[in-house]
């Protein structure tokens, strides 16, 4: 199964994770 | 062996013209084949016609009856196990496929009756802490691919690309692509709500309208619904909806603008996660926003697994799906549970009407029923949605 977001941010929004990388409910994936 | 290769003359003879002629029309029809592929071809409304793309076994899978077997493996699975075999087989299962049994909620094997409800099991309380951050994550899984969308579309993987209103749907007047639309009640009376008792719950010196420009004076003539929910006080539902409100920065709906609408200043952003067999399949609020609409999808349901996504193009439009779309601060915001072979059951928790992966006739490719959820919160005109709090999840079958 797959999640797929998509959502309008301000351009200086940055993901802080990187491609392959596991993540946890409520882990941090990007802030402006 | 050695005397054969070493001692053998190589002798070279001139290759017949048609073999040459039949080399370059091999060449030619590989090249168009290819070009097709790439080429998006559009109905009479402008929408991308989704086909099913990719290498041939690709093909061969989608001549399976999918729907079918994940239908049969979700009853295989729901099958009550032995007490006696529940630990056994739920630590095999646990070990095979990487699962953390120190977190999990009941901790004692025993009280899960089958493997599907081991696959939707509850986690303890505490053990996923919920970052201070814009976007947080809404499921346990990896992180297959993120960026920005270019010009509509959106990339599955490296260089393979899919349409954003094929994966969200759009509303266009006579075209197929709605096919009902209804209004989801919600078991909660917001009729007697006013600004008085709102800031009363909230035990603060703020009225909702000074918290909230837009508010309609008359919003409760507006609900339908006029029964209490039990487990959830009138002042729960307040404070939850207040607390999203803020933290949101409430603005008003959205009306209904394309996909591709960003304010200036803004881009738009994807990001997908891949939930493997063994990860926990509950998902949850990646951030604080108001659900509006669902659009459920019904289609196929291939594997989505990372070898898939890499060679099966509109691999995300051509499965079932349930498009969560809705705003947060920043604007639009949309969520996309995507259902798979083995999980083709996708639950929403607060879309009790929502029924995926049924049996019976398909509709054509890209149209969806669509549900908007502006009565669960009159202020908000939908479904409002803390950071990390649990939305549904994919069941198996």
């Amino acid at each position: 199964s797959t999640i797929v977001l998509v959502f309008e941010a301000p351009n200086d929004f940055e993901f802080t994770v990187h491609s392959g990388q596991k993540v946890k409910v409520g882990e941090r994936l990007g802030d402006v | 062996l050695i005397n054969a290769w070493t001692e053998t003359p190589t002798k070279w003879y001139p290759l017949p013209l048609a073999v040459g002629a039949l080399l370059l029309v091999a060449i030619q029809y590989r090249k168009k084949v290819k070009r097709a592929q790439k080429e998006v071809q559009l109905d009479e409304n402008g929408m991308e016609i989704i086909k099913l793309k990719g290498p041939w076994h690709v093909h061969v899978l989608g001549a399976l009856p999918l729907r079918n077997m994940s239908r049969l493996w979700g009853y295989v699975n729901s099958l009550e196990l032995p007490v006696w075999f529940r630990p056994h087989g739920l630590r095999l299962y646990a070990y095979a496929f990487g699962c953390n049994l120190d977190e999990i909620e009941p901790s004692d094997l025993r009280e899960y009756p089958s493997l599907g409800a081991f696959f939707y099991r509850k986690l303890k309380d505490g053990v996923r802490p919920v970052a201070k951050a814009a976007l947080v994550s809404p499921a346990d899984g990896t992180m297959l691919h993120f960026g920005t969308v270019q010009g509509s579309r959106v990339e599955q993987v490296k260089g393979i690309t899919y349409s954003l209103d094929a994966l969200l749907g759009v509303e266009r007047p006579g075209s197929p692509s709605s096919i009902t639309s209804t209004v989801v009640e919600h078991n909660r009376d917001m009729s007697v709500v006013d600004d008085k008792e709102f800031a009363n719950v909230n035990g603060i010196e703020y009225s909702l309208d000074q918290l909230i420009d837009a508010v309609p004076k008359k919003f409760g003539a507006q609900v339908d619904a006029s029964i209490v929910e039990p487990e959830r006080s009138m002042q729960d539902t307040l404070v939850h909806d207040a607390s999203v409100a803020l933290e949101m920065g409430f603005k008003p709906p959205l009306d209904k603008r394309p996909n591709t609408y960003v304010r200036p200043g803004n881009s738009l952003f994807f990001a997908v996660i891949y939930l493997a067999p063994g990860d926990y399949h509950r998902f949850h609020s990646p951030t604080a926003w108001v659900v509006e609409k669902r659009r459920h999808f019904m289609g196929e349901l291939f594997s989505v697994s990372p070898f898939m996504a890499k060679r099966l193009e509109n691999l995300f439009v051509l499965n079932e799906r349930v498009a969560l779309l809705g705003r947060w601060k920043y604007g639009f915001f949309g969520m996309v549970p995507v259902g798979a072979t083995n999980v083709g059951s996708i639950k929403v928790n607060f879309d009790k009407d929502l029924r995926t992966n049924v049996r019976g006739k398909r509709p054509p490719p890209g149209t969806y029923t669509e549900a908007v959820y502006s009565a669960a919160s009159p202020i908000l005109q939908g479904q409002p949605l803390t950071p990390a709090e649990e939305m549904g999840g994919f069941r198996l079958g």
